[in-house]
């Protein structure tokens, strides 16, 4: 077989046993629909970055997963984004970090690669160079979700000092790491 | 975490990851995702790869470039440079997984957690979607 595309939506703790049929179903829907978003790219003739931040946005803009609007909370209760991007063909890349108002943070990686001199633009500042561009900006409530709220407090009920992994195991706390056994994102 | 590698047409690839990071994260903490070389790498002569997992220890072993070297250098395919480069990650006491694609149209999707979230789409439009191990 000779593939175009391949996605991941995060790696973890994820057993069938614990997923309803419902919520399967969700994430297979998603999957599929970022796929199909893609494969709509690529068949018009455009080009794998294009393919790529397609794709992307659809699972950003997906609250299953932990990027962009289901993205987990910080110790802090923010949402804090990162996100990459790299041309196979030239070598460039882009890449922001730590960023809370941008919509679509592969977007704002894309634009770093194409926009300006640089490799990585991290916090407000690569806020303000996504505003300046012209991509859609939002409120950081626009990222809250319940879920994801209930997530950070139990895991600061649980220990406040510890961050947690979506990809923990009893391993990961011989690091100090927490492993709550369950999956954000 | 989510990531993407496509190839298109013209035989460009391209990778992207996109991230929330780790619940009740301080101090400004950043994993590999937006690491170059680390969580995303893409190389038209090797592959595109995007990982997912315990981003400090992407970061350590520059997982998704070592993938990109491994098959530049030593000459070995996608899914051999790919497991090398995840088992390393396990030894350490990471964890986590990743996805891969060559210019040929061979993936790869590693990991060595329960399950992790995937698919893949073919040149002719078939699409495969996966969650658990």
């Amino acid at each position: 077989k000779k593939y175009v595309m391949v996605i991941h939506g995060g790696a973890g703790t994820i057993l069938k046993k614990n997923m309803s049929a419902e919520k399967e179903a969700a994430y297979i829907a998603v999957l599929t629909q970022a796929l199909q978003a893609g494969y709509a790219e690529i068949k018009a003739g455009k080009t794998s970055l294009d393919a790529v931040e397609a794709t992307i946005r659809v699972l950003e803009n997906d609250p299953h997963f932990n990027a962009g609007k289901g993205a987990v909370f910080t110790h802090d209760g923010r949402n804090e984004l990162d996100a990459a991007i790299m041309d196979g063909k030239t070598l460039m890349a882009g890449a922001v970090a730590g960023v809370t108002t941008i919509k679509n943070p592969i977007s704002a990686a894309r634009a770093v690669m194409e926009k300006s001199e640089h490799v990585m633009l991290v916090g407000a500042g690569a806020d303000l160079f996504a505003k300046e561009v012209g991509l859609e900006i939002v409120d950081p409530k626009y990222f809250w979700t319940k879920e994801r709220w209930e997530g950070l407090q139990k895991a600061i009920k649980e220990d406040s000092t510890k961050a947690v992994l979506d990809h923990g195991s009893k391993k990961s706390e011989l690091f100090g790491v927490k492993n709550l056994d369950y999956k954000f994102g | 975490t989510v990531g993407c590698v496509a190839l298109d047409k013209a035989g460009n690839l391209a990778a992207g990851t996109s991230t929330g990071g780790m619940t009740n994260k301080k101090y400004g903490r950043v994993g590999d995702a937006p690491i170059i070389g680390a969580g995303t790498y893409c190389n038209n002569q090797t592959a595109g790869v995007s990982c997912t997992g315990w981003g400090e220890f992407y970061i350590r072993n520059v997982v998704a470039k070592t993938i990109s070297d491994l098959m530049e250098y030593k000459g070995l395919s996608l899914a051999e440079a790919s497991k090398i480069a995840i088992d390393k990650v396990d030894k350490m006491g990471g964890n986590g997984g990743l996805i891969a694609l060559d210019k040929q149209g061979n993936m790869t999707m590693p990991f060595n957690t329960e399950g992790m979230y995937r698919g893949a789409i073919t040149a002719d439009g078939k699409i495969e979607v996966s969650i658990y191990k």
